[in-house]
C-alpha cells in the first residue's frame, strides 16, 4: 500500500495533471486509489469536478478529524479523493509550533492505508510544511519536470530536501521516478532537457508526457483526460505511465 | 516610484517571465528598474544569469542587512536585481513569530524607493508570508493568468487576499492589471479564458502574451527575451506590455 507524493516546488510542471490522470489510469486498471489534495489551491479537487468546501477536507484531518470521514468518491470508479480547500493555507503557520508538525498527515492517514492499493498526494508548489508532511507520509516521490525549462537547478534543491526528510523523518522515503512532462518534439530545448534529466536521474520514466491541448483542457471541465479525450496523445501517455509505474512497483 | 508585486499563487503562469521581461522592457525605455526576487526557487535570479549564492540576498535583507548592499547590476542596463536564494524558504517560519512579520520587506526597501522609477517583486507560487510581505510593500499587483487553464477559481482567492491586505496592512494596494499569458490562438480554451478573464477583470491588459518557444527558452540561457530573440513574438508582446503599463501609470 505505498504512498506516493507527487512533488516539485517549481510551479506549473504538471503535478496535479499527473496526480489526477495517473490516479485515474491506475483506477481503470482495477486498483483502489486514494488521491489526497495537499495544495491550498485545491486544483486536484476542482480538476475532478468536486467543490472544495465539502463536509471534510485535509485541513480538518490535520486538525484531528478522522480521515475516513472526509474521503469522497469521484466520477472515476475506483478513485477516491481527500479534498482540499483554501483554509489549508493557514495550516502551515498553525502547524509550525506543534512538535509533530511534519508527521501530522502521516499519522492521520495511517488507518486508511490498508483500504487502498496506492495513495497519491498532490503537493503544493513549495517546500513548506505541507509538502514536508507529504514527504514524511510517503514511501516514494514522483517528480514531474516540464521540458520547457532547464529547471535542473531546482531539482537539486528538491533532492536535498528529500534526502533530509529521509535522514530525519522518514527513512523509507525514496525517489520513485522522475516524469518528463509537456514535451514538445519541435523544440531543441525540450530535447536538451530530456537528455539532461535522463543523465542526472536514472529513475526517469521511459514514458514522456507530450504537450497536449486536450490534457490542458480536461481540468477546466472537471474531468480526467480519459473522460474528456480518451483517444488523445495525453490519455495514451498516462496509460503508458500507469503500466510503467506498476511494473516498477511489482519489481520493488 | 510605485512598487508592483507580480503575483498569482497558481504555479507556472508566467510570473517570473513577466517580472524579468517587463522589467527589461521598462529599463530599455529609459526607466531605472529594481527587480526583487521574492521566491526561494530564485528563478528571477538564475533567469538573469546571476548565481543565487552571491554576497547578499533578500533573505539577508529580511534579517536586517541594508537592502542597498544586496542590490546587483544585471546584463540589462538600467535593470538591477535584489537576488534570492534557497534559504529564503526558511524565512516563512522564521518570520511567523515576529510582530511585524508582514511588514518586514516594505520597511527594508523604503530607503531604496527613491532610487528607482519602478520596483517589481517576483512572487512565489503561494499566498504565504513571503507573498504577503510583497503585497504589503506594494502599491499595485500585476496578476499573470495563463490561457491554458480556466483558473478563475484561484483568482477569486487571490482577489480576496489582496482585499484583506488592503484592509489590514496596506490601504494603498490595488490591482494594477491582469495579464493574459501563454495564449495559443489555435485552442478554444485559450479564447474562452480570454473572454472570461476580460469579463471578470476590467483591469485586464489589452496586450496578450503569446505562447512562444523563444520566451520559454530565454531563462535557460540566463538572458531576457530581448537578448535571446529580439524579433520574436514574445519580445514584441513584452514591449507592447511595457508601453501599456507606462500609459496606465501616467494616467494614475
Ligand atoms: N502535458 C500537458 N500538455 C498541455 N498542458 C498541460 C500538460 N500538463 C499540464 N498542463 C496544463 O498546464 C498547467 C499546469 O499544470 P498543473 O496545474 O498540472 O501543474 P502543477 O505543477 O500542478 O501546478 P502548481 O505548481 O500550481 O500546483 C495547467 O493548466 C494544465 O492544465
Ligand atoms: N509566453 C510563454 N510562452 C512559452 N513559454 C513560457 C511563456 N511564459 C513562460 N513560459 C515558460 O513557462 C514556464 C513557467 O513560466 P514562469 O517560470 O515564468 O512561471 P511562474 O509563474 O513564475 O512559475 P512559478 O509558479 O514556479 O514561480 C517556464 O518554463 C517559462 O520559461
Ligand atoms: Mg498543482
Ligand atoms: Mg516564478
Amino acid at each position: 500500500m505505498p504512498v506516493v507524493a507527487v512533488a516539485n516546488q517549481k510551479g506549473g510542471v504538471g503535478k496535479t495533471t499527473t496526480a489526477i490522470n495517473l490516479g485515474a489510469a491506475l483506477a481503470r486498471s482495477g486498483r483502489r486509489i486514494l488521491l489526497i489534495d495537499g495544495d491550498p489551491q485545491s486544483n486536484a479537487t476542482s480538476g475532478l469536478g468536486l467543490a472544495p468546501g465539502a463536509p471534510g477536507t485535509i485541513y480538518d484531518v490535520l486538525g484531528g478529524a478522522p480521515a475516513a470521514d472526509c474521503v469522497r468518491p469521484t466520477d472515476e470508479p475506483g478513485l477516491s479523493l481527500l479534498p482540499a480547500s483554501r483554509d489549508l493555507a493557514g495550516a502551515e503557520v498553525e502547524l509550525a509550533e506543534s512538535p509533530d508538525r511534519e508527521r501530522r498527515l502521516g499519522a492521520s492517514i495511517a488507518m486508511l492505508r490498508s483500504g487502498y492499493d496506492f495513495i497519491l498526494i498532490d503537493c503544493a508548489p513549495s517546500l513548506g510544511l505541507l509538502t514536508l508532511n507529504a514527504l514524511t507520509a510517503a514511501d516514494r516521490v514522483l517528480i514531474p519536470v516540464q521540458c520547457e525549462y532547464l529547471a535542473l537547478e531546482g531539482l537539486g534543491h528538491l533532492a536535498d530536501t528529500i534526502g533530509r526528510v529521509a535522514e530525519w523523518l522518514n527513512p523509507s522515503l525514496e525517489v520513485g521516478g522522475v516524469l518528463l512532462t509537456m514535451f514538445d518534439p519541435r523544440t531543441n530545448l525540450s530535447q536538451e532537457v530530456v537528455r539532461q534529466v535522463r543523465a542526472h536521474f536514472p529513475q526517469t520514466y521511459t514514458t514522456v508526457i507530450p504537450r497536449s491541448v486536450r490534457l490542458g483542457e480536461a481540468p477546466s471541465f472537471g474531468r480526467t483526460v480519459f473522460e474528456h479525450a480518451p483517444a488523445s496523445p495525453g490519455a495514451d501517455a498516462y496509460r503508458a505511465l500507469a503500466r510503467e509505474f506498476l511494473a516498477r512497483e511489482e519489481r520493488a
